[in-house]
């Protein structure tokens, strides 16, 4: 028997909104730690990974260990139909092939049920080590949002270089060349505005701008982004989810040419 | 295209 209980439902909607382009079906796995996915895009390119800690339900039950293979067009097909306010709760009984999204509204007065077909996903798990990267960059999500999209309109990849001077994003292509450099920022009012560079020796990555614009479809749950950079890793694209967890991206870089 | 690289380089399968 599983019953979680998400008093801030839009999070939910957020998180399918955040990854239903980059992967089509992948097994949500429900423990006592939480709510918790690993699906790589169907390249194997890039991997998300999202935590949802049980502490950031209001009620989370989960009798034993659960996983539950979603396509993830269709789930975000049905949380859409839960309304920004509402509650979300996911219920599934053991050995079900269905899971239910109750959506109840803020006052009570409207109470929905969805019941969508579970399927079975093969799915490939991969074991990601910690590890130190070599630098670690926090800026506004928005920013690097913006970045993106605008970088996208130039060339198709993106070169990211970390100094101790800031953080330069470049492309090239038919029409031209770009170059946006970040620099170091921590005296701003607002935390949330602040970029902040942590770095132990200089890096310099290329990466596919098609999969970085795709992460950035997170950019609504959390105000700020984390990159973690090393020469020899995929990039981790962090967004924090506030007092429930986080949505990571890994993206393999590309090979300097 | 042929220059990109894959996680299963990096990360191994469990």
């Amino acid at each position: 028997m599983l019953e979680l209980r998400l008093v801030q439902g839009s999070l939910l909607k957020k998180v399918l909104e955040a990854i239903k382009d980059l992967v089509n079906d992948a097994n949500f796995d429900c423990s006592a730690t939480g709510f918790s996915l690993q699906a790589m895009d169907s390249s194997h390119v890039a991997l998300v990974a999202l935590l949802l800690r049980s502490e950031g339900f209001e009620h989370y039950r989960c009798d034993r260990n659960l996983s539950m293979g979603m396509n993830l067009g269709n789930m975000a097909k049905m949380l859409k139909c839960a309304g920004n306010d509402d509650i979300i709760t996911l219920k599934a009984d053991d050995g079900s092939d269905t899971v239910t999204f109750m959506f109840e509204s803020p006052t009570q007065d409207k109470i929905s049920d969805f019941e969508m077909k579970l399927m079975d996903i093969d799915s490939e798990h991969l074991g990601i080590p910690e590890a130190e990267y070599h630098a670690i960059v926090r800026m506004p999500s928005s920013e690097f949002g913006r970045i993106c999209k605008d970088l996208s309109s130039i060339g198709d990849t993106v070169v990211i270089s970390v100094t101790k001077e800031g953080v330069k994003f470049s492309t090239r292509g038919d029409i031209g060349t770009a170059n946006i450099v970040c620099r170091q920022n921590n005296t701003v009012d607002k935390p949330e505005e602040a970029t902040i560079i942590e770095m132990t020796e200089p890096v310099s990555l290329t990466f596919a701008l098609r999969y970085m614009n795709s992460f950035t479809k997170a950019t609504p749950l959390s105000s700020i982004v984390t990159l973690s950079l090393s020469s020899d890793l995929p990039v981790v694209v962090e967004y924090k989810i506030a007092e429930m967890g986080y949505i990571r991206f890994y993206l393999a870089p590309k090979i300097e040419e | 295209s042929n220059n990109q690289k894959t996680l299963l380089g990096f990360f191994q399968k469990v």
